[in-house]
């Protein structure tokens, strides 16, 4: 929620070319101090994998899928009250 | 809402706003409607099944609020829904763990597990996909309580899940049972946790595909299918591999809209069409329940 002082959150789509990076991915997926919630979690090459990110992380090749989590949350919430009071 | 017509299904809600509209919908219709409390949640929420009466069996668990508004429309007024409802129940399972989902408007959005508290850990929550009693704890689950994937302490562990094991057992007669999540488009049958395909997998691929042919007629939305493992990824203590295993051949689960663009987040002008275009698939594997008695 707003509360948090947090840094822009945006969703990740990486694109794992080999089994190599399939474990690369898993090995960041244990790393809990980074705070990486998994989307869809990594599986075999060629299956998209989306994670939430607090900030873009190293070269392996990705795609931002959602620019700024915060904004889209805010715009939900506007949504629901705004049906609410009327 | 004073009644379900003038409920909107194209906003997202509160539990309170879902489980009044659970009440108008039995209000509304007391000959074909009724609302059975099968547990309490870890924090002590109710967990309601609503029965859509007749005499067969299918479970549908998860399922979009404005698919009910169908149900009710279209009984009496669609010949092949009625068919099925002349000889099928439906149970409908909406909130399936309103906990994590209260969770979600008070302070994590993002929330998908359950509450429970782990002993001996800060982190809190079970995937509640990991926790039943089928390939329980083997990989394609997390043993760390920290992990989105976390399978619990033992199979069942989640107040949530075995509260649905007891009511499907105590039923001991459903033929049918649906599992919806999101996202990714997919339609999946067993099994997550081994590549063995299932005795029946043949028939649970064409019906799979008739039925992803069915929900892809109405907006062409494109689904694939397959096996969990196969279609998705290695998932084990998955809600239809165990009940598959409790002899109900048409398990199947569904990953709804979209495929990444706003994935979780997704808007809530699309929640109708994602409604409308499921319910098309829904029908097509009660219609092959309802034909093909076992």
């Amino acid at each position: 929620l707003p509360t948090l002082t947090l840094p822009r959150h945006q969703v990740l789509r990486i694109s794992v070319a080999d089994e190599a990076q399939v474990q690369k991915v898993k090995e960041l997926e244990d790393l809990e101090d980074l705070q990486l919630d998994f989307w869809r979690g990594p599986a075999h090459p060629g299956f998209p994998i989306d994670v939430r990110v607090p900030s873009p992380s190293h070269s392996i090749s990705y795609e931002t899928m959602i620019e700024d989590v915060q904004s889209l949350l805010e715009e939900e919430q506007e949504q629901m009250f705004a049906f609410r009071s009327r | 809402a004073r009644s379900t017509d003038t409920f909107n299904y194209a906003t997202y809600h509160t539990l309170e706003e879902i489980y009044d509209f659970l009440d108008l919908l039995v209000e509304e219709n007391p000959h074909l409607v009724s609302k059975i409390q099968i547990g309490n949640t870890y924090e002590g929420r109710p967990i309601y099944v609503l029965k859509v009466t007749s005499t067969w069996n299918t479970l549908l668990n998860g399922l979009p609020m404005q698919t009910f508004g169908k149900i009710t429309q279209d009984y009496g007024q669609d010949a092949a829904f009625t068919a099925i409802l002349d000889t099928m129940d439906i149970f409908l399972e909406i909130v399936t763990n309103p906990d994590g989902f209260a969770f979600t408007h008070s302070t994590n959005r993002m929330w998908r597990k359950t509450r429970s508290h782990t002993a001996g850990s800060l982190c809190i929550g079970v995937d509640p996909n990991r926790n039943w009693d089928a390939g329980f704890g083997l990989s394609g689950a997390s043993s760390n309580p920290c992990s989105e994937t976390y399978h619990g302490k033992f199979a069942n562990s989640e107040v949530e899940v075995k509260s649905i094991v007891d009511f499907v057992k105590d039923h001991g007669n459903i033929k049918a049972f649906i599992s919806i999540h999101s996202y990714s488009q997919l339609l999946m049958y067993p099994y997550g946790y081994k590549t063995e395909p299932v005795p029946d997998q043949d028939e649970l691929d064409q019906l799979s595909k008739a039925a992803v042919t069915a929900l892809a007629s109405l907006y062409g939305t494109k689904f694939n299918y397959g096996s969990i493992i196969k279609a998705i990824y290695q998932a084990s203590g998955s809600t239809i591999d165990w009940t598959y295993s409790q002899g109900i051949k048409y398990s199947f689960t569904f990953e709804l809209r979209d495929t990444g663009r706003y994935g979780f987040l997704l808007p809530a002008s699309q929640i109708i069409p994602t409604a409308k275009e499921t319910w098309l698939a829904l029908l097509t594997i009660m219609e092959h329940t309802l034909n093909h008695p076992y």
